[in-house]
């Protein structure tokens, strides 16, 4: 354990919080793709199958159910929540998500650490994780104003890989760690925010609204 | 090696 990875499970675990108390203050989803909320209930559950098969640990196995129970409630909440589904913006969330799941599997099938039932939904899930944000950023593009707390959560959601790379690095010099399948899925995981975190920061810095162009 | 990887990150 360091510094990096500890703050990077915390970004993320504050993620979600954000996304649960935007969701049950406002009792809005306004903003909030469910496609990306399904993408990430499919991450948890194919994942943390290991929960069955690994001995318990003080830090992972809460850390693992939390994230497993928010994913579930969120999407919950957005589905069947009598006034919170009704603030989804169904005709914005257009990305077809089902598209990313298909190659995902076909890539964790041949790159995998090993070539089990467990090792590859693991592949498939660090895999899915990458992408699963695109449907999010796609409805941002097409949202006029995006309320803060939903711009904190993607902002949140990414940087906490973004520490994850940090993470990996110090693991590599202090620790002679080498893992090819997270680093390269959490590379390609942290540029797909480059875009939205460039415009996060401008209007932070600017003390504006965020909208992406 | 055979044995499984450790996947100690979440």
């Amino acid at each position: 354990m360091n510094a990096f990875r500890l703050l990077a499970d915390l970004t993320h675990l504050l993620s979600i919080i954000i996304l649960l108390v935007k969701i049950r203050t406002t009792k809005s989803c306004a903003g909030i793709s469910l496609k990306t909320q399904d993408l990430y209930v499919l991450v948890f559950i194919s994942r943390y199958l290991d929960l069955f098969t690994r001995p318990l640990s003080l830090y992972n196995t809460p850390f693992k159910l939390v994230f497993l129970a928010t994913s579930i409630t969120i999407v919950y909440y957005m589905r069947y929540h009598k006034v919170v589904k009704q603030t989804y913006n169904k005709d914005s969330d257009t990305f077809k998500h089902y598209f990313l799941i298909l190659p995902c599997a076909v890539l964790a099938f041949f790159i995998n650490p090993k070539f089990t039932f467990i090792e590859v939904l693991w592949s498939f899930s660090i895999y899915l994780e990458a992408v699963a944000i695109l449907p999010q950023l796609v409805l941002l593009q097409s949202s006029s104003n995006i309320d803060n707390l939903t711009g904190n959560y993607v902002f949140m959601l990414g940087a906490y890989r973004a520490l994850y790379l940090l993470n990996w690095i110090y693991r590599f010099f202090a620790e002679d760690v080498v893992r090819w399948i997270p680093w390269i899925a959490g590379l390609v995981q942290t540029a797909l925010y480059a875009d939205f975190f460039y415009y996060y920061i401008k209007s932070w810095r600017n003390n504006e609204r965020l909208k992406l162009p | 090696s055979s044995q499984p990887p450790n996947h100690d990150e979440l």
